[in-house]
């Protein structure tokens, strides 16, 4: 894999977004990785939206939580994602008012990636950014720079929100992995959280996967 | 119910400007009760004056926050104008809280909290050497932690129902800050851990309000197809 790469460079990835006091962590980075794939296939980037999947994912449970995999697989079965201007975020949950004919993207199956971290980056280079999930205790007290807390604090097991890799590089010679969250701008570095690249790190490699658009 | 408009919705805390004339009689017997209280020889009066708030309650709830000092007036003397010793190390300042409950149509005032704590001056010895402040409760670091909380509260707009919620997240703030401390000082990256707007929220509400326990529950995973490696950088 080349020695960096950020997907943000390659106009892959939309604004950072906010999910407000609900859950819904697990919306958010399937969406993410679903407008990069979108991105790459189609050539244009879209805001896709999370409410739609809040609302209409009975497989999952809104602001209580949710899984992509689940994610992936009500996404398949509505028929696609509307844009976020047209099924706009709330923070909870309302009935489901999903309109077929307002699909702007769709996708045709999901896969689940390996869990060594040196094919993570291959292919987060090759195919775009990535959903993932990890331990988030460090990042409640998060303010900047490459974060790589003691395990005793970033229980592999313990993944608790989801996330999107959109890049890896080296900051002085710090290797890290560029994760897009979804707490608003003025959470971390401009709405990202910088991690360790290299030891699994808060289990950042335990629940990888990606949709698949044809 | 003249005084109704000068408050908030009823039960809120209202800032104090230090001239208000009821929060100087709230004051003025405070003081009094706190020397009543206290076997010190010499007569102890507002130094300073830091902050204060107002709550419509049944009556009026102020809550004051004030350095008290040592004047070179014994007790037992009546004079009236009383001045601070000159040297820090007689004054004996304090750090107060004093909670009066004021009730005009009885005209009667009840001292509901005191809590005082020493402000702590470092000690220069003849050898130059400054005590190690790290297991005192030294005052500079209350009032490094006020002034945090209080940039936290104007930066992200944050807005308390009561006096006591807001005393109760200023302790979650201070834990915080000390989780945000222990995982600096160990982290093996270049993070920089801290202030963020979720310092006021305990653990517990964090995760139930921010974050998806479901991902952990890895019997509900569905198996996915495996993707297929990466072919060439």
């Amino acid at each position: 894999a080349p020695a960096s790469w950020d997907w943000r460079d390659h106009g892959a990835v939309s604004p950072v977004k906010n999910q407000g006091m609900c859950g819904s962590c697990w919306a958010f980075s399937v969406t993410g990785n679903i407008e990069g794939q979108w991105f790459l296939k189609n050539g244009s980037l879209l805001s896709l939206s999370e409410q739609e999947l809040v609302d209409c994912d009975g497989l999952d449970q809104a602001c209580r939580g949710g899984l992509p995999s689940n994610a992936y697989e009500a996404i398949e079965k509505l028929g696609g994602l509307e844009q976020e201007t047209d099924y706009s975020y709330t923070g909870h949950k309302q009935n489901c008012n999903f309109a077929t004919k307002k699909v702007a993207a769709y996708i045709n199956s999901s896969v689940e990636l390996s869990k060594d971290e040196k094919e993570i980056t291959a292919w987060l280079a090759e195919n775009g950014p990535i959903s993932v999930a990890l331990n988030a205790f460090a990042m409640q007290f998060y303010r900047k720079g490459v974060s790589h807390p003691l395990r005793i604090f970033c229980n592999p097991w313990m993944i608790d929100h989801a996330v999107l890799l959109v890049g890896y590089g080296e900051r002085k010679g710090t290797p890290f992995w560029a994760i897009k969250n979804s707490w608003g701008e003025d959470y971390g570095e401009q709405g990202y959280y910088y991690l360790y690249r290299g030891s699994n790190a808060c289990g950042i490699n335990r629940m990888c996967s990606s949709a698949v658009v044809n | 119910d003249l005084d109704r408009p000068l408050f908030g919705p009823p039960g809120s805390a209202i800032r104090l400007h230090e001239s208000d004339q009821g929060l100087k009689k709230a004051l003025e017997f405070a003081e009094d009760r706190y020397n009543r209280g206290s076997n010190a020889m010499h007569l102890r009066k507002v130094s300073r004056f830091i902050s204060a708030t107002k709550q419509l309650v049944k009556g009026i709830r102020y809550t004051i926050t004030v350095e008290v000092s040592n004047t070179q007036c014994k007790k037992s003397s009546m004079l009236k104008t009383c001045d601070f010793y000159r040297e820090s190390q007689k004054l004996k300042t304090e750090l107060c809280v004093f909670e009066v409950w004021d009730i005009p149509w009885q005209d009667t005032s009840t001292l509901l909290k005191q809590k005082c704590q020493p402000i702590v001056e470092p000690q220069i010895e003849e050898t130059n050497k400054v005590e190690d402040q790290s297991n005192s409760q030294p005052l500079e670091e209350s009032v490094a932690l006020l002034g945090q909380f209080k940039e936290f509260l104007v930066k992200y707009n944050k807005v308390y129902s009561s006096q006591e919620e807001a005393e109760r997240r200023l302790r979650i703030f201070h834990e915080n800050l000390k989780t945000a401390e222990k995982l600096q000082s160990l982290d093996q990256g270049s993070a920089e851990y801290g202030v963020t707007k979720f310092s006021d929220l305990t653990e517990e509400e964090f995760r139930s309000t921010y974050l998806n326990p479901l991902l952990s529950q890895w019997t509900l995973h569905r198996p996915m197809k495996p993707a297929a490696p990466a072919r060439s950088p």
